[in-house]
């Protein structure tokens, strides 16, 4: 019942649902 | 909940806006209950899942990274404003838990968790050689450069005996030997060029703190002080329930909150508890 709107759907681009975008950077 | 009842949650990637929005009201929640220690601000959303939450609502279960701010927690200056602590300042990182709830269009905190973590000395080193290290709080040489610095500062300062109420980070430069401190004073009812007992001094009802920047120079024959306060306008307090964990004296501070049951409708009280890791 988990869904992953994050992934590829037929045809569609792959997204990466997680983590999201570093705002500053990362240590 | 039993998975037969059909409870699921759903993953919106962490950057969705509505993921975003939580987050924000997670990190503005921190902040708001910050004693001690410095602002911090959203850096990364690792993780989410949005849970149903019955009989109404949803409950959005979030992992979030942070980093320091250069504003400390009772500076009243808006987060926005805030700069970032740079990597060659001995960046300082969060790692935190929450759980928001959503319910009737209002976002309301119910769970925080966060731990913070200096960089390590290395990854400072990478960036530059002769970057001050942070260094323990209770440092003699930390002390000493504190009480130095606010001896100084109420010796020029017209008003107001101030106090020392917190030590918030120090860093050793190399060269020349110096001792960086920044820390909380908070004004007394005594006047400080009038000062005879200082522990005969109390801190105003209304609450008027003040944060300082020290460099205190080792000399040949003896020593240099430099500091620079910023005295902000009177703060209510906020209201801050009994914590259920012994406060510590580190440096880095931290909110931490028990789950409380989830009511079966309204919005939550959530009760705080504010401890403190390194």
């Amino acid at each position: 019942k988990v869904t992953h709107p994050g992934a590829a759907g037929p045809g569609g681009p792959l997204v990466r649902p997680c983590p999201g975008k570093v705002r500053h950077f990362k240590l | 909940v039993p998975h037969s009842l059909g409870l699921v949650y759903r993953q919106p990637a962490c950057d969705d806006p509505e993921i975003e929005k939580a987050a924000q009201v997670a990190v503005d929640y921190l902040n708001q209950h910050l004693l001690h220690g410095y602002k911090h601000t959203l850096n990364q959303i690792d993780k989410a899942k949005v849970w149903p939450r019955r009989p109404f609502g949803e409950v959005y279960e979030l992992e979030i990274d942070t980093l320091e701010t250069t504003c400390h927690a009772r500076d009243p200056t808006p987060l926005a404003n805030c700069p970032v602590r740079q990597v060659s300042q001995h960046a300082v990182e969060g790692d935190c838990d929450f759980h928001v709830l959503k319910q009737d269009n209002q976002l309301t905190v119910l769970h925080a968790k966060c731990h913070s973590t200096p960089d390590s000395a290395e990854d400072v080193r990478k960036v530059c050689s002769d970057c001050p290290l942070l260094i323990p709080l209770n440092d003699t040489r930390v002390v000493h450069a504190a009480q130095a610095a606010l001896a100084a500062f109420n010796a020029r300062h017209n008003g107001s005996y101030f106090k020392l109420v917190e030590i918030s980070r120090a860093q050793l430069v190399p060269l020349p030997e110096s001792t960086l401190v920044e820390f909380v004073v908070a004004a007394t009812d005594c006047v400080a060029k009038e000062v005879i007992e200082p522990t005969n001094c109390n801190l105003l009802a209304e609450k008027q703190y003040g944060f300082c920047k020290t460099t205190l120079t080792e000399k040949l024959g003896g020593e240099e002080v430099a500091v620079t306060c910023t005295v902000f306008h009177t703060q209510p307090e906020v209201p801050q329930p009994q914590p259920d964990v012994a406060k510590t004296a580190d440096p880095i501070p931290a909110v931490e909150q028990p789950a409380p049951a989830l009511p079966s409708a309204g919005p939550p009280a959530p009760s705080v508890t504010l401890g403190h890791v390194m």
